[in-house]
């Protein structure tokens, strides 16, 4: 591994949550740990909690975070992921 | 929005009838609208809550103040969320108006207050374009989700969705959008599908990436995408030339020059400053003019592709009377009303063309530039905005994109107070109002009217208000002709989709091509997504048809990109009118026919469906090797309901 790599803000999207629409903030710290679980399995924990910048825990199953190329890579090939892509900029219309 | 709504006929100079939309639909009462854009200012008159009863008890949503304490949401506005993480990601640190919902640029409160901004009389630009600016669902409630500040990033904009759809919006405008990326590496189509899962319209804006093909963006069967066109009303401003000729160009500039006095009028390029580039100075970059050549002339500019509106304050601190901004042919051939800081006018590529011989054939070149005026009634209109991105579809091209189009050429609607109307630094002009031009401007026009059919159906289904709105359009203009482009050549289904939007015909299509979520399932299907992605967005199980086919898929158009000899498409419709019988009848394109079976539908009921099949066969070998464009109407006497057919032979 390169001492610096390069790290990018990637969107990793999980589809839906097993949760129904009906539910409560506690919920929500649940879904937001399993996804530090998730992304714990490739990284570690507690590097999973630094990276983490948005946990979409409501209607939307994914997170965002800041990895490395590989990383991201790697996570993509999970069966649990639907895609992971860069957190690109769009524009106003 | 002063005039865009008479122009659509909800009102009639003014005069809201009792077969309006508006009235049957109770103004878009009970529904509520959000949008993800820079955030809403809430002070504006556009959202005040002048007799709005309590908030709808469903409404999930909260006033995020962030940083700004004096930041208000009330019983219009009813909900504001910021969302900046996705921007630091990228952008780094930011400033501190990024941590309120605050508008700080004045695209969010235009568009939101174009969806469901309530009735503001004496609204104007400098006094242009003077009338009651409102939404088209103008007592929605409104929500706003900011998730632009430095920019608009897919982290952001997906937490955007996300609370929305939690918050309980009925309809969400989504101004902005990207690189025609795949459906599930788009923020904006993974939050849709999500919205749609949830029975939340969702309406997108087409981009502004026109004339050329190809260039529309947001793809998603499951969007709502909107092209941009005029309305009529320009703001006319004549460039008179010594020559005696004169040229009818677009202004807002508040500053005129005094009457009938011609001044001397110079190109850009001779006006250039020792240091600067030809080319740079005839776009009149910053720093490229030399202020002895230009002061006390009137300057004729290049816009290029580059912002226009900066041009005129170059011309004027380079000491310029006048500027005309004179289109290149890459920019299209629209122009442009902008409320420039010095007398100016904007003309088209062959009348700028027509100024830069004039000015380099002849020795002292005079020229003269009108007051605008604020002029209605225009014709041709509408006709379609050049900067409109244009289909086909790069993603599938079996779905014909943009859907429909609407007003999105200078529009007027609530603005930001702090920027000035330029959107430039040293604007320190503020405007209540302001004119707009994008496909940013005719998507909120669409969700207005969206607003309206949920108030009106609330049962319909995101796809059938789709369909009653594509299925309803025209495709002629106020002379009766054929929609053209800005070029006047006849514009197709890939600039207008099903054509301009008439939304009191959409509150009763007749019937409507619905969809459910399972539809859009087995479309990804179709797509190729296998069955395990699939089940992980799905919430149940799901087994994909096997005979899933892209050309069946329900939708209000009809488009054949690779027709290899002939192809039977099968589609559904759903009566929401009355009983009655309904008959087919086809505008074949060019170099194709095409059978409907049966030619006949009888509807004893409400909700009842009926399947017909249409096939379309190549005629002649060589005829349909471009796309060919016709169409489909299935009619009562009563209820037109059209859909475009696009082939291309393979």
């Amino acid at each position: 591994r390169p001492t610096f790599a390069i790290q990018k803000s990637y969107v990793v999207y999980l589809g839906v949550h097993s949760h129904g629409p009906e539910v409560s903030s506690i919920d929500f710290d649940q879904v937001t740990e399993s996804h530090y679980d998730f992304l714990g399995s490739f990284l570690g924990r507690k590097k999973a909690k630094d990276v983490v910048f948005y946990s979409y825990t409501r209607h939307i199953n994914g997170f965002a975070a800041t990895l490395e190329e590989e990383e991201a890579a790697e996570i993509a090939k999970h069966p649990k992921v639907v895609s992971v892509f860069l957190n690109k900029r769009r524009k106003l219309h | 929005t002063t005039r865009s709504w008479d122009f659509l006929r909800l009102e009639d100079d003014g005069v809201i009838h009792s077969s309006s939309i508006w009235k049957k639909a109770r103004f878009g009462e009970d529904t509520i609208i959000g949008n993800l854009d820079t955030g809403v200012w809430p002070r504006s008159k556009s959202f005040s809550d002048e007799e709005m009863g309590p908030i709808p008890s469903k409404w999930k949503g909260i006033c995020q103040k962030g940083g700004d304490a004096s930041f208000r949401c009330n019983r219009k506005l009813i909900g504001a969320r910021y969302f900046n993480k996705g921007s630091a990601a990228i952008a780094g640190p930011f400033n501190s108006s990024y941590d309120s919902p605050l508008d700080t640029e004045g695209h969010g409160s235009h568009t939101l207050s174009t969806a469901g901004g309530n009735f503001v009389a004496g609204a104007n630009v400098f006094g242009f374009g003077n009338g009651t600016a409102k939404g088209g669902s103008p007592k929605a409630r409104v929500a706003a989700y900011k998730v632009c500040g430095s920019g608009c990033f897919d982290a952001d904009i997906l937490a955007g969705f996300d609370f929305a759809i939690h918050d309980g919006v009925d309809v969400l405008s989504v101004s902005l959008g990207g690189d025609a990326d795949p459906f599930f590496k788009d923020s904006v189509a993974i939050g849709s599908f999500h919205a749609v899962k949830n029975g939340i319209v969702v309406i997108c804006s087409a981009g502004n990436s026109g004339p050329d093909d190809a260039t529309v963006s947001n793809l998603a069967p499951w969007q709502i995408t909107v092209g941009a066109s005029t309305m009529d009303r320009q703001f006319p401003s004549y460039v008179n030339l010594g020559n005696k000729m004169s040229f009818q160009g677009e202004s807002l500039s508040t500053k005129a020059l005094p009457p009938n006095k011609f001044f001397p009028l110079i190109g850009a390029a001779h006006a250039k400053a020792a240091n600067a580039s030809a080319e740079d100075a005839l776009l009149c970059k910053a720093g490229t003019l030399d202020p002895r050549k230009v002061k006390g002339k009137i300057l004729v500019c290049l816009r290029g592709i580059t912002a226009r509106v900066d041009k005129g304050q170059q011309a004027a601190l380079a000491g310029a009377v006048g500027m005309v901004l004179a289109n290149n042919d890459l920019s299209g051939n629209e122009i442009i009303a902008d409320p420039h800081v010095l007398p100016a006018s904007h003309i088209n590529y062959a009348d700028g063309v027509a100024v830069f011989n004039y000015v380099n054939s002849t020795r002292s070149p005079m020229a003269y530039i009108t007051r605008p005026k604020t002029q209605l009634n225009t014709k041709p209109a509408p006709f379609m905005a050049a900067f409109s991105s244009k289909g086909p579809n790069t993603i599938t091209p079996e779905i014909l994109k943009p859907d429909i189009t609407a007003p999105g050429v200078s529009v007027i609607a609530a603005y930001t107070e702090a920027q000035g109307p330029t959107d430039e630094d040293f604007d320190n002009r503020r405007v209540l109002f302001n004119s707009v031009s994008g496909t940013s401007m005719s998507c909120p026009h669409v969700s207005g009217i969206v607003g309206l059919l949920k108030t009106l159906h609330p049962n319909w289904s995101p796809a059938a208000i789709r369909s009653a709105i594509m299925t309803s359009a025209r495709t002629r203009d106020n002379v009766v002709e054929p929609i053209t482009t800005s070029f006047y050549k006849k514009a197709t289904p890939f600039s207008y989709g099903a054509g301009h939007v008439q939304p009191n015909r959409a509150m009763d299509p007749g019937l409507v091509y619905d969809l459910t979520v399972n539809d859009y399932l087995n479309f990804l299907c179709a797509l190729g997504y296998n069955q395990t992605q699939i089940a992980l967005f799905s919430e149940r199980p799901y087994t994909c048809s096997k005979h899933t086919s892209l050309a069946n898929f329900n939708y209000p158009s009809i488009t054949v990109p690779k027709l290899n000899g002939s192809i039977t498409v099968t589609r559904t419709v759903k009566n929401v009118g009355s009983p009655g019988t309904y008959r087919a009848h086809v505008k074949k394109p060019a170099g194709i026919s095409i059978s409907v079976k049966p030619g006949s539908l009888k509807f004893e009921k409400i909700g009842e469906e009926k399947t017909f099949k249409l096939t379309l066969k190549v005629k002649e070998a060589n005829a349909a090797r471009d796309y060919v464009f016709g169409g489909l109407t299935w009619s009562d006497g009563k209820h037109y309901v059209r859909s475009p057919i696009v082939v291309k032979a393979a």
